[in-house]
C-alpha cells in the first residue's frame, strides 16, 4: 500500500479491529520502506496518528483502545527512526505531551516502549534541551492528574516487569544526565529518592539482570560525580 | 538515505549500553 492509501484510511477514522489492522500494517510499512515513503506519509500522516492517539486517550477504553494506542506508539517509533520523521515529530506541539500521556503503569508493555522513546528523545543533541521539553510535559500531565510528577515512573519501578523497571531507569538517567546544572541534577534525584526511589532501588539491586545493572551503575556513578562536585 | 535512518535504534542502543551517559 502507498503512504497515501494509509492517509486516506486513517482520515476515515476507522475503529477497533479495523484501526488496529491498519496500524499494524502501517508500522510494517514505516519500518520497511525507504525514507521517501515516510516523507510521503509526512506531516499529515503524523497529525492523523497523533489525533487518533489523543482521542483514544480521552476515551480511556481499556481494551481495544490500549492495543491501538500501543500500535500508534510503535508506528511513531518507526516514523521517528529517520531525520525527517524525527524532525516532524519534534516540531509538532502535541507529540511529546501525547507520548507522556501514554506513560501508563497499568499497561506495562506499552509503558516500556513509551519510556524508551522518551529517553531517546531526551538524549538527542539537536535541538537543544529536549529533556526539558520532556520534563515539562511530565510536569504538566501530573498537574492535570493531580499526582506527583514522577509517580508514574515510581509505579513502573514497582511492577514485576523487569523490562519496565529498566525503561523507567533509562528515562530517570536520561532526564538527570542531560541537565547541565548541578542544582538541577541534584534536585531531580532528590525528588525521586524522596518519592520512594530509594526503596525501589534497594529491591532492584537484588535482581540479577545485566541491563538493569548498567542503568543502576549509571545512576550511582552520576550521583557520586555530583556529590564530588558539590 | 543510509545514514539518515536507524536514529531511534541507535539512541536506544546507546541508552541500553550506557554509552549515552558517558561524560564528554
Amino acid at each position: 500500500k502507498s503512504a497515501m492509501m494509509y492517509i486516506q484510511e486513517l482520515r476515515m477514522e476507522p475503529r477497533d479491529v479495523q484501526l488496529l489492522g491498519c496500524l499494524e500494517s502501517l508500522r510494517v510499512s514505516l519500518n520497511n520502506n525507504p525514507v521517501s515513503w515516510v516523507q510521503n506519509f509526512g506531516g499529515e500522516g503524523l497529525a492523523l496518528l497523533l489525533n487518533i492517539m489523543r482521542k483514544i486517550q480521552d476515551e480511556k477504553d481499556e481494551n481495544m483502545g490500549v492495543k491501538c494506542q500501543h500500535e500508534i506508539v510503535r508506528c511513531l517509533k518507526a516514523f521517528m527512526n529517520n531525520k525527517y520523521g524525527l524532525k516532524a515529530m519534534l516540531t509538532s506541539v502535541e507529540g511529546i505531551p501525547l507520548l507522556v500521556r501514554a506513560v501508563n503503569p497499568r499497561v506495562p508493555h506499552m509503558m516500556v516502549d513509551v519510556v524508551k522513546l522518551l529517553s531517546a528523545i531526551c538524549i538527542l543533541e539537536q535541538p537543544d534541551n529536549l529533556h526539558e521539553r520532556v520534563l515539562e510535559a511530565i510536569t504538566e500531565e501530573a498537574e492535570k492528574q493531580d499526582i506527583e510528577r514522577f509517580q508514574p515512573l515510581l509505579s513502573g519501578m514497582n511492577k514485576p516487569n523487569i523490562a519496565l523497571k529498566n525503561g523507567c531507569m533509562q528515562l530517570i538517567n536520561a532526564l538527570i544526565s542531560r541537565g547541565e546544572e548541578l542544582d538541577y541534577r541534584i534536585h531531580i534525584r532528590s525528588e525521586l529518592l524522596r518519592l520512594g526511589l530509594r526503596e525501589r532501588l534497594t529491591e532492584v539491586r537484588t535482581i540479577e539482570n545485566e541491563e538493569l545493572r548498567v542503568q543502576l551503575s549509571v545512576f550511582d556513578d552520576q550521583a557520586e560525580d555530583d556529590s564530588d562536585e558539590l | 538515505e543510509g545514514d539518515e535512518t536507524g536514529i531511534m535504534d541507535g539512541l536506544m542502543e546507546a541508552l541500553q549500553s550506557g554509552a549515552a551517559f558517558r561524560r564528554k
